[in-house]
């Protein structure tokens, strides 16, 4: 554990943390993508398989349990208790181009051919591109809410903190995880042009317009 | 890295 790992895993929490805030007080999920938070559940349980047989610390556990019960709790604000306030026409992203092409990938390019090992693999490609529903229904509205910023601009800031974190382990440690390195760069570079417009428009008190 | 369940990040 470094301090990257453990700001980006904070700002990882905040996300999930801000997202249903929103939800709550705004009683809507308006403006959230149903299928990029419906990716994240798929992440999740296809990442931390390794709960049944691996034990790497309390933290590691809590966090496991936390990602995958929290993803779950806001499908479920999505589907139940919000509803109403969801527009699936504007969720129009095709998830099975994310999913096929990282499945592929992840029986390519694997550390080991066996089942969990490519189940994390898998996991480690769709959580990079998950986030293109999202930016897709906000490409089509060409706005968000403000707090729908905040709430990525934390999920950005979360995996880009790993990138230090694995440059900080590949000198203290000699660890090097090209797969998670490389997947984790691309997942960092999606949010790049988002965080153009948060950091000169949003935190300067605008609202989160896109040009026409 | 890359050894099997050695995946300690999140």
């Amino acid at each position: 554990m470094n301090i990257f790992r453990l700001l980006g895993d904070l700002a990882h929490l905040a996300s999930i943390f801000i997202l249903v805030h929103k939800m709550h007080t705004t009683r809507s999920c308006r403006g959230i993508s149903f299928k990029t938070q419906a990716l994240y559940v798929v992440v999740f349980v296809t990442r931390y398989i390794d709960l049944f047989y691996s034990w790497i610390s309390l933290y590691n556990f809590v966090m496991k349990i936390f990602f995958i019960s929290s993803s779950c709790y806001i499908l479920y604000l999505m589907k139940y208790r919000f509803r109403p306030t969801h527009d699936p026409t504007l969720d129009t992203f095709k998830v099975e181009y994310l999913a096929g092409p990282c499945f592929a990938l992840a029986l390519i390019f694997n550390y080991h051919f066996d089942f969990t090992e490519i189940m994390w693999t898998f996991s480690i490609y769709l959580e990079a591109v998950a986030i293109f529903p999202q930016l897709f229904m906000m490409q089509r509205t060409g706005e968000a809410e403000t707090i729908t910023t905040h709430y990525l601009a934390a999920l950005g800031i979360y995996r880009a903190l790993y990138i230090p974190n694995w440059i900080y382990r590949y000198y203290t440690e000699g660890t090097v995880d090209p797969i998670a390195i490389v997947a984790g760069i691309v997942q960092t570079g999606l949010y790049l042009d988002f965080f153009y417009v948060y950091f000169t428009k949003v935190l300067q008190g605008q609202k989160f317009e896109l040009p026409a | 890295g890359g050894k099997q369940s050695g995946h300690d990040e999140l």
